[in-house]
């Protein structure tokens, strides 16, 4: 999984699972087509940026634990506009 | 609001309950969707039509899982409800989560309280980064009477149709902001360790290992409590917070009121004329605890559960310096810091006297 944490024991794979989820959910994370891969870039970090951003947690890119109780809380998911279009 | 500012070019737009929930009787989900219109008909010009056939400009339907629009609910929690920006077909259109506990209270997720955040969407809003907003996208329960929108809300509305004329609650709360320069307070407490600073209908959270306030809403950890609360302390031999709006107070022990509360402030000994607590403090080392009220103080007895004999004395007599009214009052390491308006008193119990004064907001490190 592309979770850009580097000691991320305190995580089960269920855990990541459930934030890659909420991170496509929310933040119009896309799935790399296979085979495909970009150099560089990595979305989820990106996109965990964006969502830290949003709530005012320390944007740092990386899930901790104070954002994945955020992620755990109940929540509105308005779809992505962009899509709708 | 979401890109190109997507709204309704009309102002007459139309609603059709598509179908309902179990959780609740049909009269009970047609007053909630109601409600939730009327939130933001009355801060416009939009006006809001029910119609029972046909095609709506806002189709409001419960679904579960995979329901239709591709964007499935997940089971119970997580998601509740979305909707669409304003457009045709699917535009304006609210789905709720039928796997939720759907309530008319706090005991489930409060439809209006949802439906009024999805017709946000509705009309045109995107999600707000205020905690205090409407537009917030995480859920958090905020009373069941006299909802007020409010003012982030009411500014992007407005900001996409202008404001209406027929607003009956003008005043639109807004979110305190900690570092604001006139910032004062409603009460101040400890539990548990952490601070608890009151503030209209919010308290900012204070944990020592913590290097931010959390704001949070009052309602989201205790439903019954009032807002604008007049002051609080805790007790740390009963493990208790007790809480002070107008005559009643409350005794938390964590999330929970204490059963047989709220009672009246009489009980505690005050004249039964007295209307408002306006800040109290427990002293660990003497078991007293003070109330402040108007100009004067009172000194409570906690073990003998009477209030002392002698009082009320005159605040200025005691405590000369922090003025002749308290707002928020809390104790730690020896002194007291009182908190009059924009400024707080640091006074030493050990050498009677202040010793500093400092700006209110110096509390959250601004």
């Amino acid at each position: 999984l592309p979770i850009p944490h580097e000691d991320s024991d305190e995580f089960t794979t269920e855990d990541l699972q459930f934030a890659e989820r909420y991170l496509k959910t929310h933040y119009n994370l896309r799935s790399n087509p296979a085979g495909i891969r970009k150099k560089n870039a990595n979305s989820v970090a990106a996109k965990l940026r964006e969502m830290q951003s949003f709530f005012g947690l320390e944007v740092t890119g990386i899930l901790d634990e104070e954002t994945y109780e955020l992620m755990q809380q109940p929540r509105c998911g308005v779809p992505d506009v962009g899509e709708y279009n | 609001f979401f890109p190109r500012k997507l709204k309704w070019s009309k102002n007459n737009l139309t609603y059709r309950i598509v179908n309902y929930t179990r959780d609740l009787t049909r009269a009970e989900v047609d007053r909630a969707f109601k409600k939730a219109f009327k939130v933001w008909s009355e801060v416009t010009p939009l006006n809001f039509t029910r119609i029972r056939s046909g095609t709506a400009d806002i189709m409001i339907s419960f679904g579960t899982k995979e329901h239709g629009d591709f964007y499935p609910f997940d089971g119970p929690s997580g998601l509740l409800a979305h909707a669409f920006p304003p457009g045709p077909n699917y535009g304006g259109d609210a789905h709720f989560d039928d796997d939720e506990t759907w309530s008319t209270d706090s005991r489930g997720y409060n439809l209006f309280l949802v439906a009024a955040h999805e017709f946000g969407h509705s009309l045109g809003l995107e999600h707000s980064r205020d905690s205090g907003a409407l537009m917030f996208p995480i859920y958090t329960y905020t009373g069941n009477t006299g909802f007020l929108l409010p003012d982030d809300d009411v500014q992007g509305i407005q900001a996409l149709y202008g404001a209406g004329d027929r607003d009956p609650n003008p005043e639109h709360p807004k979110t305190p902001e900690k570092c604001d320069e006139n910032l004062s307070l409603d009460a101040i407490t400890e539990l548990r360790g952490e601070m608890m600073i009151f503030k209209d209908r919010f308290f900012w959270r204070l944990h020592p290992q913590m290097v931010d306030a959390e704001l949070v809403l009052i309602k989201s950890f205790w439903p019954e409590l009032p807002n604008k609360i007049d002051a609080a302390y805790e007790n740390p031999m009963k493990d208790h917070v007790f809480i002070f709006r107008g005559r009643k107070f409350w005794a938390l022990n964590g999330y929970d009121i204490v059963e047989g509360y709220p009672k009246k402030i009489y009980e505690l000994g005050f004249p039964r004329e007295m209307k408002t607590i306006d800040g109290a403090v427990h002293i660990k080392d003497t078991g007293k605890t003070l109330f402040f009220t108007g100009d004067k103080y009172w000194s409570y007895d906690e073990e003998n559960q009477v209030m002392e004999k002698g009082y009320p004395k005159l605040i200025e007599e005691e405590f000369p310096g922090i003025g002749n009214r308290v707002d928020a009052v809390y104790q730690k390491n020896g002194y007291i810091y009182f908190f009059n308006g924009p400024l707080q008193f640091q006074y030493s119990i050990w050498s009677k006297r202040i010793v500093r004064v400092l700006k209110t907001n110096s509390m959250f490190w601004c």
